[in-house]
């Protein structure tokens, strides 16, 4: 089974 | 306001398409410096970017910071009037939601002049960290296409493997696998030229797996440019940059995919 990262948990947010 | 004169419509026309599936609507940040564009997908997996730079436009003027915001199948739609030849003037007269498109012919006998709605966006950008990728991979456009293109027959996502030798993109899914390995060249054709070549620099071999439905959706891009250029850092988002001639560049940010 594979999951999909979200770009979220590598760039934040300023 | 701004006033930005661009001369060929076919840059515009093939930026547009190659962003138009991933983000449906974001606003164009137009400043001194140029026309950019930040915006990721609904499920926020890809992150999708552009530069165009003043000096790529004849003449440009910006006088103050804009945020555009634009529906991109309006854009698309509305590009498909123009010619690939056409020059594009863009125009955005300050405190109106309107951007005026104007598509000069070559010979100069027919001007067409359009209007877009803008929309009111609220946009969140995000900060990407600057990095020097591990690996970086410099190879042909229409090669890499061909590559995402093949793959998504057998299965669902890649693995990217990169070493000094090569790139290895290998695919597995229900009914077999698949793998092609593009070896590290810098080949001349028989004219002479130089021919697409494939470059590899690296600190660390690589290996990230990635959805194959984003890469497909990135290749869009190709057209722009001869070359694609892919940064890679091991359980990092991979980084995929088209050239736009010597004016700017398109980027796509792809989160990798984990073992559970």
């Amino acid at each position: 089974q594979k999951t999909q990262q979200s770009l979220l948990s590598f760039f934040k947010s300023p | 306001m701004l006033e930005a004169r661009l001369p060929a419509a076919s840059i515009l026309k093939k930026i547009v398409e190659s962003i138009k599936d991933l983000v449906s609507q974001a606003n164009f940040d137009c400043s001194e410096s140029g026309i950019s564009f930040q915006a990721m997908d609904e499920s926020n997996i890809a992150l999708s970017s552009f530069l165009l730079r003043a000096d790529g436009f004849d003449p440009y003027r910006c006088d103050r910071k804009l945020s555009l915001g634009i529906r991109f199948a309006t854009l698309s739609k509305i590009l498909k009037c123009a010619g690939n030849d056409d020059v594009v003037v863009i125009r955005y007269a300050d405190d109106t939601d309107i951007l005026s498109l104007v598509f000069e012919a070559p010979d100069n006998n027919r001007i067409s002049e359009f209007d877009i709605k803008l929309l009111d966006i609220s946009s969140e950008y995000l900060s990407i960290p600057e990095q020097e990728p591990e690996c970086k991979v410099k190879m042909s456009s229409a090669e890499f296409s061909r590559i995402c293109r093949d793959l998504i027959t057998i299965g669902s996502s890649v693995v990217i493997d990169a070493t000094k030798s090569g790139v290895k993109f290998s695919s597995t899914g229900d009914d077999g696998s698949g793998s092609i390995l593009i070896k590290q060249s810098a080949s001349v054709d028989g004219d002479g030229k130089a021919a697409p070549q494939t470059t590899v620099e690296m600190s660390e071999p690589v290996s990230l797996e990635l959805s194959l439905k984003y890469l497909n959706n990135f290749t869009k891009a190709a057209p722009l440019s001869e070359y694609v250029v892919m940064n890679m850092t091991n359980d990092s988002p991979l980084m995929l940059q088209f050239d736009v001639s010597d004016i700017g560049y398109i980027r796509y940010f792809l989160a990798p995919q984990i073992k559970d």
